[in-house]
């Protein structure tokens, strides 16, 4: 078990690294065990570098940068285990309009094997949209849901 | 495995049936705020036998259900069925197609139903154990839940290492 | 004190059920006090109804009615006592479009009395600026300070 | 009474000297992810007296003195001057215009003044006290933190009556 936590672990730290870099488009980020003697009770410390910068303590993160670094990790976790799909709500809400669009660049790459259902209000992530959703709520305090057709949506603008 | 499609009733603000049919690739939700977004996602999460009513925005279970609106009295249930496309059986089953339905009354009747066979709640998480989708899974990441990771102890995030080995 | 306390309270519930009326464009919305019979020690419980809905436990609210209505609480509170400026930091990085417009019109109306610095991500509330600053940090770290000209910015739009 | 202008060089990422002047009616402030942004905003709350490292995002206080970045050596000491119009008279003092400046040195040296002269953290609360503008007001909200009156417990959000009063 502990060598199996040690392995997951190590590759975990790997995947991570990659897919920090990829997505801030340079930088470091890696994994440290809090208590690396005591594998069947340490912690996980996550350290991130952003291009140009240095490592510094995770708190002095700007908002944007904790969001897409938190990002990194789950596409590290689902790197090692791929699932059938992911859901996300509004995980962009604290990136600017550059960053969303890296966000949804990465997940052009992995909808091919992976089903990705993401609740937005960023037109950025929109645009990328194989299949677009419409809810709402007139004054009844009903929910209603529309299939929206991107195919005419996209001939209309022409 | 593929979501196939999922219909809802008398779910939160959902008090009419409704269907949503899942396809390949990326699939954006979008409405205005308040409108109903985040209730489908965890109407999802609700039928994959979530047991916390805290996850669920709720204090109690029976939040759930439908409970009124301006021009419409409260409703009696929420029920939520899933579909899942499963032609490369990657759930254990052996069916191309899975349906997973769950139902809960005002008075805290609950069922839950594999196949339209009604089962337990434990038959639920069997089926989706070692999928990636079941409990404690990083499928379904929740409104405001993004950063969790980081308000989380060191300790508390051998999680991601553990289910994941 | 007591007194005081009871008056005041009654004035912000005042002033909350209007500022939240002006800001969601209906709906209602109260404060409570958890023990009305002890003022010194009493706590008070936010309800808000958004249009079209029935009050119910404030968790059930949606990301973005709940920052709606902690802004409208925000400016209940200014409405009571002004203050000379506010500095909001992304307070409407929960809001959809339209809800932007809302939050930046009604800062509109505060803003000659009081000056308004906001840090947004968002167009909506760019449109409204009288005067624009932009942070930058090339890759070297450091950040620095622009002041964008709106004036030229708007005449080469034409 | 009007924020006229800030100054701050060795705070967090400002590792040069920076002025900012304000104007009238609706300012922003712009700019991509970990530009900058909300260090400028932690700059005003610290000049005007801030003692908690956590409400600047740090574990302690000498973490708000530029550190170093990729090219550029740490820095000995942050320092930061805001300026207000004070035409109105709605500051106490008698002066038309007020600074107030907080420095800080990587020993742990700390300083304030007003207008020049240097005083005590005392003299600027004293300053700042019934101005709306002092520890505890809500004339700034931080990154993230619009929800927290509702995250606070019913007994904490007395002080936004007792503040208010
Ligand atoms: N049991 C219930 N019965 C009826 N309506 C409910 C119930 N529970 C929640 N609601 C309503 O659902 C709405 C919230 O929906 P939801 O959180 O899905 O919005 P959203 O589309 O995600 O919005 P946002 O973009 O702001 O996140 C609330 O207005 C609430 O009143
Ligand atoms: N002491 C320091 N020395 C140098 N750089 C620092 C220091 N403290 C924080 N920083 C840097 O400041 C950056 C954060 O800046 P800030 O939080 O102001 O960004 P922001 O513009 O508000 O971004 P966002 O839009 O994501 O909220 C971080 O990248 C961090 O590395
Ligand atoms: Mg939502
Ligand atoms: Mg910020």
């Amino acid at each position: 078990v502990k060598d199996r936590f040690k392995k997951t672990f190590d590759q975990l730290q790997r995947a991570f690294k990659a897919t920090f870099k990829e997505i801030f488009g340079g930088g470091d980020a890696k994994l440290k065990l809090t208590d690396p003697h005591h594998l069947l009770t340490t912690g996980i410390e996550i350290m991130a570098q952003p291009p140009g910068k240095r490592f510094r303590s995770m708190t002095l993160l700007s908002g944007g940068e904790r969001s897409l670094t938190a990002i990194a990790l789950l596409f590290a976790v689902l790197k090692l285990q791929p699932v059938p799909f992911v859901i996300l709500d509004e995980a962009e809400s604290a990136l600017d309009p550059a960053n969303v669009d890296r966000f949804a660049r990465y997940i052009q790459k992995l909808k091919a094997q992976t089903q990705f259902i993401v609740i937005t209000h960023r037109k950025e992530t929109m645009v990328y949209a194989d299949n677009l959703y419409g809810v709402t709520m007139q004054d009844s305090g009903i929910s209603k849901v529309l299939a929206v057709d991107l195919k005419k949506a996209q001939t209309t603008k022409g | 495995m593929k979501l196939k499609s999922m219909q809802l009733v008398g779910f939160k603000s959902f008090a009419e049936k409704t269907t949503i049919d899942f396809q390949n690739g990326l699939t954006a939700i979008v409405g205005p705020n308040g409108s109903g977004k985040s209730n489908v996602i965890e109407a999802i999460r609700w039928v994959l036998g979530e047991q916390s009513a805290k996850h669920l925005r709720s204090t109690k279970m029976a939040d759930v259900i439908f409970s009124g609106s301006k021009n419409r009295r409260a409703l009696n249930r929420a029920e939520v069925i899933l579909t899942f496309d499963n032609s490369d059986h990657y759930l254990k089953p052996d069916y191309t197609e899975i349906t997973v339905t769950r139902k809960l009354f005002r008075n805290g009747d609950s069922y839950y139903y594999l196949n339209q066979r009604e089962c337990r709640l434990k038959d639920i998480n069997d089926l989706l154990m070692d999928s990636g989708i079941g409990q404690g899974s990083f499928s379904i990441i929740s409104q405001g839940n993004v950063e969790a990771i980081f308000n989380s102890k060191p300790q508390d995030r051998r999680n991601i290492v553990e289910t994941t080995a």
